[in-house]
């Protein structure tokens, strides 16, 4: 039975689309069938695996207008048991935006219906807002995992999109759960990053991953090799967190 | 004649809130009256001078509903010729959210009219998306400056931005301009950087700013110290990258 994981935070650049990458290249490696949804318009799930607008015939944007059967919106990559559906809504297109900006809050749970029990992880990547495509990404997903960048906008951040989650379980998804919280661009020789870290585990009691991703670059050159990376460099202090983290979620579930 | 800049870009976490807090307060030091508008229902202009809700009177809601007169959302700040006009719509309140998401894309350039000659720059922070808010501040705008993370991410996204931004020129504000790209948390010794500088430097011909942000500590200390870096180490490389960017901006002026 499929889990749906929407990687999400309001928050900027605290590192959604690399742990939706990341993390999901790492259950693949482990065996795992994974899918990858793209909402977010910034279209970071293709920039990763280096597709580009003429490979997409069909996407994020079908499943929204439910115009094409989902399956046509699956695009495989060169990593066994991983696929995707990449946001081929652009930004820049006024129209298209708008469409799937009213779509129904529950569209996206609709459209994945069909294909949850097909895959063992779908993982979500969330646009950096809380409109309609978060909404709807949170109402399709079974758990959030929540990203926090060690900085404090980002902490102050936190307060109200954990207000904003509880109303989306209490009004649309009772059993929409944290996964975790994950903390990202770890640099523990910086004071500043150690303060907020204590802040975090300090508000967040117990619900903070043992896991955290150090800044690395390598990281950072995913979108330049257009491959998760895992891939491009296995031995990589990043691709080895992501491993880490995605091992520590599979431990969560055999103690449940 | 007050000149309304915003800084927008739809990625995420690339300084655009640190620059409109500490490009003001750079161009308030040199004698100038500055207003920064926060049009971000994350809050980060309140973060950034201290501000808790109950501070706030009275905010962006207010323009955009047009429930009281403009003068009375206008906080001062600690520092001279400096006022900001905090985001009161929390984005975790959906009721306000939807208010201001379906206002008129050009209610913010209505609401600025009265006060725009009250200063010689209003600074708008834009929310990582380019959705309502961002079309209003755009419209409301002389010019936009556009922060860029030196980030593959970051670089994918540009062209989306540029297209968008574009339409907005054409179909509602003719006057728009870019006031210019602004390289930022530039770290030099870094090979990833210095190729996306080179791309974007590419890409921008002559419309990237000589002054370049480096990537420095005591900017990210802004949010707990509630001042801009130019406040509480005016030394700082941070401070100091600002003040030459607001030297350049204005030495543009001066040429034209
Ligand atoms: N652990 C890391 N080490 C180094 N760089 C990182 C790390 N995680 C992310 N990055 C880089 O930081 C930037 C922000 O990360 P990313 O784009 O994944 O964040 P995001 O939350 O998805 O952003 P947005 O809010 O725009 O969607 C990117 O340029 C990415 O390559
Ligand atoms: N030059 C810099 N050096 C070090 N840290 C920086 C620098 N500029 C910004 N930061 C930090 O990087 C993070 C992102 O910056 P900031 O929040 O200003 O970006 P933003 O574009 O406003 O993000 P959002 O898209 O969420 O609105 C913040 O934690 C900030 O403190
Ligand atoms: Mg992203
Ligand atoms: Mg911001």
């Amino acid at each position: 039975m499929g889990e749906v994981i929407s990687i999400a935070s309001q928050k900027g650049g605290v590192g959604k689309t690399t742990t939706a990458v990341n993390l999901g290249a790492s259950f693949a490696s482990m065996g795992h069938k994974v899918l990858l949804v793209d909402v977010d318009p910034q279209g970071g799930i293709a920039a990763s695996f280096g597709l580009s607008r003429y490979d997409i015939k069909a996407g994020t944007l079908e499943l929204f207008t439910q115009s094409v059967d989902v399956r046509e919106a699956i695009h495989e990559t060169e990593i066994e048991n991983l696929d995707v559906i990449p946001c081929n809504v652009w930004s820049d297109e006024e129209e298209k935006r708008r469409l799937i900006g009213s779509a129904a809050e529950s569209r996206l749970k609709g459209a994945l219906k069909s294909i949850k029990n097909a895959y063992d992880f779908i993982i979500t990547d969330c646009p950096p807002s809380l409109g309609n495509l978060t909404y709807n990404a949170l109402i399709a997903s079974d758990s959030i995992i929540v990203p926090i960048q060690c900085e404090y906008y980002a902490l102050k951040a936190l307060g109200r999109f954990l207000k904003m989650t509880r109303a989306v379980k209490e009004e649309h998804n009772p059993l929409l759960r944290y996964r975790g919280f994950l903390l990202t661009m770890v640099d523990m020789r910086s004071n500043l990053t150690k303060r907020v870290i204590e802040k975090v585990k300090y508000t967040l009691k117990g619900m903070v991953f043992d896991t955290y991703i150090p800044r690395n670059v390598r990281l950072a050159e995913v979108p330049y090799y257009g491959q998760p990376a895992l891939v491009f460099d296995p031995r990589s202090k990043g691709a080895k967190a992501y491993l880490e983290l995605a091992k520590e979620i599979l431990v969560q579930d055999s103690q449940l």
